[in-house]
């Protein structure tokens, strides 16, 4: 790198120029983010707070995707959610031979988490739903269940299991296994975690004063 | 006489141009603009002079060898978001302070 490259880098708080293999689609939701600061009025920019991301109301001035890296989990296991989105936004997807699902999701108790599915009897149901076809995003609100995340160790996460719907699961099996209906609704489950960071050499709390 | 009154020009920043177009997703480039020009006595309201300017012109007036015009600053700057590709193909989407001259003054 040139020095003047190098300095210019430093000057926006990296390291080295990045140099990425293989680009993966912008998220949405900072596309969004970043879709309406550029459409904000001349007048209004200088009013943006570049070190507080309004959107999440909280400090921060990076606001970082790490992309589902879950895929190299050994399949059968249990893949660790942390959203459940329709990957493509207003498609309708269906499982090909038609089933519906239901989808439940749960509180374990911390032993439970050990051993997951295993301990079905010390585990709270938090929600229930049925779907034949999912449409957007399933939103569920986890206000009451996160209070008590306030300590870590009191997180034991939760519990989402999507199966086939009621006796259907029989008749699946039947016409040609369970694993052929679970890959069609393969295609929308997914795991990205945004994380929102300050940097306090960008963010300095002494600004020098304006006029 | 006036376009040499101190204000903001034009400098836009093009990433392509110092070979960034490959980790930045956009946008491609900024009006960053930069502050030149003129502040002399009087210093008119549009300059946003300080008061030390307006003495400075004052005696910049009266000894123009001893003591230089205030300097022409950016006094109103405003912020841009950059989205970028890190070194590992995860998108950041980056907020940074002053990067546009929107106002100049003395």
């Amino acid at each position: 790198l040139s020095l003047q490259e190098s300095l210019l880098l430093k000057s926006l708080g990296l390291s080295t120029k990045p140099s990425p293999k293989s680009p993966v689609p912008v998220p949405s939701v900072l596309w969004r983010i970043f879709q309406k600061r550029k459409m904000l009025p001349p007048t209004d920019k200088d009013l943006a707070d570049a070190c507080r991301v309004e959107e999440f109301h909280v400090p921060g001035n990076i606001i970082r995707v790490f992309a589902d890296q879950g895929q190299f989990l050994h399949q059968g296991q249990p893949q660790r959610l942390l959203w459940l989105q329709n990957g493509l936004h207003n498609s309708y997807h269906t499982s090909s031979q038609g089933q519906g699902f239901e989808l439940r999701l749960y509180q374990p108790s911390r032993v439970a988490l050990r051993g997951l599915a295993s301990h079905e009897g010390s585990r709270r149901l938090l929600e229930e739903r049925s779907f034949a076809q999912l449409h957007k995003s399933l939103l569920f609100n986890l206000s009451g269940v996160a209070k008590d995340w306030r300590t870590s160790s009191r997180n034991p996460g939760l519990v989402l299991e999507i199966s086939v719907r009621g006796g259907e699961g029989g008749a699946a099996l039947a016409a040609g296994g369970l694993q052929g209906l679970c890959t069609s609704i393969d295609s929308f489950l997914d795991t990205s975690l945004l994380v929102v960071t300050l940097s306090p050499e960008q963010c300095k709390a002494s600004r020098r004063r304006r006029r | 006489r006036r376009s040499s009154l101190c204000k903001p020009r034009r400098l836009y920043i093009s990433f392509s141009d110092v070979g960034w177009e490959n980790w930045i997703i956009a946008p491609q480039g900024y009006l960053a603009n930069y502050c030149l020009g003129e502040c002399p006595f009087p210093l008119t309201a549009e300059l946003n002079s300080t008061n030390h300017a307006i003495l400075q012109t004052m005696v910049h007036s009266l000894d123009p060898e001893g003591t230089p015009q205030p300097c022409c600053v950016p006094v109103r700057l405003s912020p841009i978001s950059i989205l970028y590709y890190d070194n590992n193909d995860n998108v950041v989407l980056r907020h940074y302070e002053d990067m546009v001259v929107e106002e100049g003054g003395c």
